[in-house]
Order: structure tokens, then C-alpha cells, then sequence
């Protein structure tokens, strides 16, 4: 069925549809063209809700800065080593948008992997000690969230595992 | 029906492949994201 | 037969139902997992007419209340603004209940999706059957493209999943081509040249989607090919032959290998009016050869290392000639060239097509068919000289040898190309020059073939013919086959074919002027 070109054509010599004539086709195309698919068509919602909205001041901006829809602003912030956060707030906390998109391209980039079941990214701390087609396993530095305590709030923050397997079916 | 395929807004000459930004048939516009670089929703 | 009134109450509060999980923000996996095990509980989900009705009903209150929803507008607005709630609802349950139904309690993952598709594609043919100019394609277009985005996030259970699926709706899509439904052309091309669909059905699991994707764009040649034909194109035509150009040029970029190991299938198709787009897919080379420029002096091609390699052809190059009962008489030929034979004579006939299928293929021959003979013929004369030729030594160094050797080939080619008037040694001509691609031993076959007819012909229109089938091919556009610069600018630079010399050549000051700048743009 796939392999000969008998099946598609049955000869070029037959009809020119296949239950339909010339005519037929041209009028049916004519009418699609009136009923193209328009971009908006194929593009999903890039909204994001917040599950906790924060009240924020009058005094702080209210709309989105056309800044951050530019990638070179993306490849500034992982440049340096203080813009890393906000690539990790940004995957976080702005899911289902083009900045979440830019900042997991940034972070690949910066060489962080992200684990699809631990939900977090991870980066080598060192040349992994072992690896195969399936892991690979060394120490590696990774992000997480950090339950307050008595002496600390809730908060993002950076940690260290050695030992740690990375099964490369969980890498994303 | 030969046409100067400049004009059709692909850019013939990129290293990166052309169907990470492929629009559609209809339009020169590349498309904004990369479908292989799939982004989860994810629990947190 | 009709649903019965109840089951389309039930279905609809259903609907309604998942609405209230669809519309919650974030995700909701329980709420979601629940109602699919209740909707297998209620028997909607099994291997019967209920569930096809049941999906049936759901596509078809989707897409009515999409179609009710166009804004109300002037009739010279080009295009309507829409609601796509309802559809992207049942998109998303569609792809819910594949990911949380479970075996043990029905149809397979696949089974459910190949029942959906199927349900959704003779929706769609009759849906186009019945409401022909007023169809409306673009709630479907819509279904799809939400699939083509999800569908290929299900977790993959077992190996190859993700492989099933894209050849589940490739399916889908052949079922839907042009030809059948011609309302759904435009979405149908968007669709299966979708970043998430064509690119991966081509990339990975060891070339395994390339059938299912030439299928689709034979589909699409078949479709324009008698609109192409005349080279006359209304608005709508030329849309969709642009459209199809942007395609191709993607899939020379990042798929070249595809469309050289396809590339007889698509000369098949392709009508000998569209040159360029022909010359799209007969430029392709494979990513890892670097082709010398054809305008280096002194260029010695039968010293290239690829020019001794054949390249690789996953159409079926005979099947036109075992279609026709042909293919044994032309093999018992080349094996042992016999006297006195009619083979040679009934050649001709056997090309010509009957008035009644030349009327409608636009051409007296069988193109397909001589293209067939061709290819065949040369690549059998090729392995007769590969078998005769000494290790070590290039097929080309033989050339005179060459000669005596496939004499059997060459009788053929010599008696097509005298017995056959202008229409028939035009398309001969042109599949010759089909062959004429990138470095590899049919392109130089093929090019000693052209050049070998040009030289021992007697009559000049034969001349003035070869001439032409090159020409057309180089003063169109680029891009331009390697083979086919490298042949004409032999003809042109070798004194041993007087190229300069013949009349035609000069037989007007425009075309003086025209194999000027041929001859300067190829170096």
C-alpha cells in the first residue's frame, strides 16, 4: 500500500479525482480559499493565571514590560550568575508563556538539565563519575525550595547532591 | 511557475534547521518557540 | 442510523460536565481521571457503535457550536472570527481519556485513538459531501492541530508510542487528501507540514515514517497536477502551489535525504511544466556530501569518490514496467540482445496510453511508465558494467567499453529517441534528465547517456531537442541540480560536440542572447 506508486496513482492516466471531477475540485478550492486557517487558528492560549496572587501597590508596574518578549534580554540574564533566579522564577511562576520558553532555553544554555521527575533543573558539579546509555551519576547542584524553619523563610535556593543518578528517561 | 525562492522568507542559507521556526505554508513569519524544547506545567 | 434522542441528552450534560473540569485553572488530574473511569463505566468507552456514537455526538456539537459562533459579518471580510471553545473542550477530553483510560477496562490507548480518527475523518468527508461550498474547514483544523500539539505528550507506555501516533493521524490525513476532500486542501497542507507532525514523522525511528510521508505528498502532486499541467493558475491554485513551494524548500533544507531517495516518485507526479519545483527536489543531495563547483576548471569528475557510489532509490523504479507485463521482455532484452526481434519495434505502442486515458492525462504517453523504462534499463546496464569492470577501476574509464558492453541499453534508448515524435522524445528526454542530480554513478550514467545521443545523432531537431529539455531546467529559477550544470557545460566547453556550431544555436538574436547568459551564470 505504502511501497508501490500503483496504489496512488492507478496510472496517470485515470480520472483526476477520485470521486470528484476537475470542476468539482476547483469549485471546492475556491471556496476554501475564502476559509484559510488563520494564524490565531493554530496558536494556543499563552495566558497564565496565577494560583496566588500577590496584591502589589499602584506604584508597581501593571503591565508586562515589552522587555522581556526580547531573547537578548534572556541570554543577559543567564550571562551572569545572579540572573539565574529569575530564570528559575520565570519557568516557575510564568508557565504556559513565551518568557517561561526563554528562560528554559537560557538555562539550557547555561548547561542546567531539567528533571521531568523531580520537576526541577540540575546542573554537573563535576565530570559525572559514572555513565551509561541510561544515567549518568556524579554530584550535581540543583534547585529546590526550602520549607521556613525557625531560623529561615520559605524560599528558593540552590543545593548539592552527590551520589545523585540521573536516569536520562527523566531528562526532558 | 518559477519563482525567485528568496521571496518566500525561509532562510535557505541557516545552519539551524528551518522547521523549529516554520510558520506555515501561507506566511514568511517564523513562529515564536521551539516545539522540541517542550516546557512542562509542573507542580511546584 | 439516527442516535436515539436519550443518547444525545446524555452526551450533552456530559459535555457540559467536563466543561466545569475544562474551564478550572491549572491542572486537575483526579477530577479528570474520575470522569473518564465514569464515562468507561458507562459502557462509552468499549470496542462498539456506542462509543462511535458517542464521540460522533461530541464532534458534532463541538463543531456546531464553533460554526454558530462566527461574528456576524460583511460578505467581502476574507475570513470570520470564531469560537473555538467547544472544540478545544473536546480536543481536550479526546486526549484525556487516552491518557487516563485503562485497558483493563476497554479498548487499548491505540484502539481508542484509531476509533476517534476514523470517527472524525468520515465526520469530516461528509460533512464536506453534504455542505460542499459552505463547508467550513477550520473548526477541524483546529481539532488537529490540538492533537498534533498533545497528543504526542502522552506518556509513552510502550516503545514506539509516540511513532504510532503520528502514523495514526498520517493515516487520517491520506484519508483526508485533497483529491477526496478538495474544501480541505489549505488545512490539510498546514497539517501535515506542521512543525509538530511532519518533522518528527521524518526524524528518528530508523526512517520508519518516510512511506507514510511520501504517500502524503504524492497525495498533494496528484491533487495540483492538472492544474499545473497548463501553467494557467487562478488565485486559489497559485496560493496553494506557494504554499506547497515553502513546504518542499523546508524539506530540502532539513530533509534532503528524503527527497533523494524518493525523488522517482515525485518525477512521476510532478507535471513537466512545473521545472522548478521539479528542480527543487532534484537538487537534493545527502547533508554529508560537499558537491565541487561545477564551474571549476579542469573539474575531473571521474575522479570524485561518490561518482562510483549508486544512489539510494526507495521508490518501487519498476513497478510501472511489471504493471504493464513489460518488465520480463525487457529483461530478457538486456540479458541477451537478441536479432529479429519485435521488442525494439512494439516499444512505441506500448508507451502510448489509450485515447480515452491520453485525453485525460493531458499527454499521449505513459509518463510514468517511460520513466520506468528508463531508470530501469539504465540502473540494469550500470550493474552489467559494474560486474564487467575491473576492481579498482572507475566505471567511467571504460567509457568506449561502455559502449560495446550495454550496447542492449543503448539500443533502446536509440530507438525511443528516433521513433518517438516530439511529444514522446520530449518526455523520454526528461527522464534522463530526471537522473541528472548529485554526485553518484546514475547521474553520471545518465549524463554520458544525454551527451552520447547529442553527439551520434544525425538530425539535428534530436540535437535542438537535448538542447532544450538542459535549457528549460537552467533558466528557470534556481536551484539547479549539480548533474545537470555539470552535463550542460560539457556539452558547451567539450569541442568534441560542436555545440557552437550548430544552427540552432544562432537562429535568432534573443536566443544568442540566451545561451550567452546561461553559459556565463554556469561559469
Amino acid at each position: 500500500d505504502l511501497g508501490a506508486i500503483g496504489d496512488n496513482l492507478s496510472g496517470l492516466a485515470m480520472s483526476s479525482g477520485g470521486t470528484h471531477d476537475q470542476q468539482y475540485n476547483l469549485q471546492m478550492l475556491e471556496s476554501a480559499f475564502y476559509k484559510l486557517p488563520q494564524p490565531r487558528d493554530s496558536e494556543r492560549a499563552k495566558s497564565y493565571t496565577a494560583r496566588h496572587p500577590t496584591v502589589t501597590p499602584q506604584s508597581y508596574p501593571q503591565v508586562q514590560a515589552p522587555i522581556v518578549n526580547n531573547p537578548a534580554f534572556w541570554d543577559r540574564l543567564g550571562s551572569d550568575n545572579i540572573g539565574t533566579d529569575t530564570l528559575f522564577f520565570a519557568f516557575y511562576y510564568q508557565q504556559n508563556t513565551y518568557q517561561q520558553y526563554l528562560a528554559a532555553k537560557e538555562l539550557k544554555k547555561q548547561s542546567w538539565r531539567y528533571h521531568k521527575k523531580y520537576n526541577t533543573w540540575f546542573q554537573r558539579h563535576e565530570e559525572p563519575k559514572f555513565a551509561t546509555d541510561d544515567f549518568e551519576q556524579g554530584t550535581y547542584v540543583y534547585f529546590d525550595f526550602h520549607i521556613g524553619n525557625d531560623e529561615m523563610q520559605n524560599g528558593w535556593c540552590q543545593r548539592i547532591k552527590t551520589d545523585f543518578k540521573f536516569e536520562y528517561n527523566f531528562l526532558e | 511557475l518559477g519563482i525567485d525562492l528568496t521571496t518566500l522568507g525561509l532562510n535557505l542559507n541557516s545552519a539551524e534547521s528551518l522547521y523549529r521556526t516554520f510558520g506555515s505554508p501561507w506566511t514568511d513569519e517564523p513562529v515564536k518557540g521551539d516545539p522540541d524544547f517542550t516546557v512542562p506545567q509542573c507542580y511546584y | 442510523e439516527p442516535d436515539p434522542a436519550a443518547f444525545q441528552e446524555q452526551v450533552s450534560l456530559l459535555f457540559a460536565e467536563w466543561y466545569k473540569i475544562y474551564e478550572l485553572p491549572g491542572v486537575n488530574d483526579q477530577l479528570t481521571a474520575r470522569f473518564v473511569l465514569q464515562l468507561q463505566q458507562n459502557g462509552l468507552l468499549k470496542a462498539d457503535d456506542t462509543s462511535d456514537r458517542f464521540f460522533r455526538r461530541l464532534l458534532d456539537v463541538a463543531v456546531s457550536h464553533c460554526i454558530s459562533s462566527e461574528a456576524a459579518v460583511q460578505s467581502h471580510q476574507q475570513t470570520q472570527t470564531l469560537s473555538f471553545l467547544a472544540i478545544d473542550m473536546y480536543a481536550s477530553l479526546v486526549f484525556s481519556i487516552l491518557k487516563f483510560s485503562s485497558a483493563d477496562h476497554g479498548l487499548s490507548k491505540m484502539s481508542l485513538l484509531s476509533k476517534v480518527l476514523t470517527v472524525t475523518v468520515r465526520f469530516i468527508q461528509k460533512d464536506a459531501e453534504e455542505k460542499k461550498i459552505s463547508f467550513n474547514p477550520r473548526p477541524y483544523f483546529r481539532l488537529f492541530i490540538n492533537w498534533l500539539l498533545d497528543l504526542n505528550t502522552l506518556d509513552p507506555v510502550f516503545e514506539g508510542a509516540n511513532f504510532q501516533v503520528l502514523t495514526a493521524l498520517a493515516t487520517s490525513f491520506h484519508a483526508l487528501q485533497p483529491l477526496k476532500v478538495p474544501a480541505f486542501s489549505f488545512v490539510w497542507l498546514e497539517l501535515v507540514s506542521h512543525r509538530s507532525f511532519m518533522p518528527k514523522l521524518l526524524s528518528g525511528n530508523g526512517q520508519k515514517g518516510w512511506p507514510y510521508f511520501q504517500r502524503l505528498l504524492v497525495d498533494l502532486f496528484q491533487f495540483m497536477e492538472p492544474f499545473l499541467r497548463n501553467a494557467e493558475l487562478g488565485e486559489p491554485v497559485r496560493f496553494l502551489y506557494k504554499g506547497t513551494l515553502r513546504v518542499l524548500l523546508v524539506l530540502l533544507h532539513d530533509f534532503p535525504e528524503f527527497l533523494c531517495d524518493y525523488h522517482f516518485s515525485f518525477c512521476d507526479i510532478i507535471p513537466p511544466s512545473c521545472i522548478q519545483m521539479r528542480n527543487i527536489v532534484l537538487s537534493a543531495f545527502p547533508r554529508n556530501m560537499r558537491l565541487p563547483d561545477p564551474s571549476t576548471p579542469n573539474l575531473k569528475i571521474d575522479l570524485l569518490a561518490e561518482i562510483s557510489q549508486s544512489p539510494r532509490i526507495l521508490s518501487e523504479v519498476d513497478a510501472a514496467l511489471k504493471a504493464k507485463q513489460m518488465k520480463s521482455d525487457v529483461d530478457e532484452y538486456l540479458k541477451t540482445r537478441p536479432q529479429g526481434t519485435s521488442f525494439l519495434s512494439e516499444l512505441k505502442q506500448k508507451l502510448l496510453l489509450s485515447p480515452s486515458e491520453a485525453a485525460r492525462a493531458g499527454t499521449r504517453y505513459n509518463v510514468p511508465l517511460m520513466n520506468s523504462l528508463v531508470l530501469y534499463v539504465g540502473m540494469q546496464a550500470i550493474l552489467q558494467l559494474q560486474a564487467r569492470t575491473p576492481h579498482g577501476q572507475s566505471m567511467a574509464s571504460n567509457a568506449s567499453l561502455a559502449i560495446f558492453l550495454v550496447g542492449a541499453a543503448l539500443d533502446i534508448f536509440q530507438t525511443l529517441i528516433l521513433e518517438l515524435e516530439t511529444e514522446g522524445r520530449y518526455l523520454f528526454l526528461n527522464a534522463v534528465a530526471n537522473q541528472l542530480r548529485y554526485p553518484n554513478n546514475h547521474t553520471h550514467y545518465f549524463s554520458f547517456i544525454l551527451l552520447y545521443l547529442f553527439s551520434e545523432s544525425n538530425q539535428e531537431a534530436i540535437q535542438e531537442q537535448i538542447t532544450r529539455v538542459l535549457l528549460e531546467r537552467l533558466i528557470v529559477n534556481r536551484p539547479h541540480p549539480w548533474g545537470l550544470l555539470i552535463t550542460f557545460i560539457e556539452l558547451i566547453k567539450n569541442p568534441r560536440y560542436n555545440f557552437w556550431s550548430r544552427s540552432f544555436t544562432r537562429c535568432a538574436p534573443e536566443i544568442e542572447k540566451l545561451f550567452e547568459s546561461v553559459s556565463r551564470s554556469c561559469g
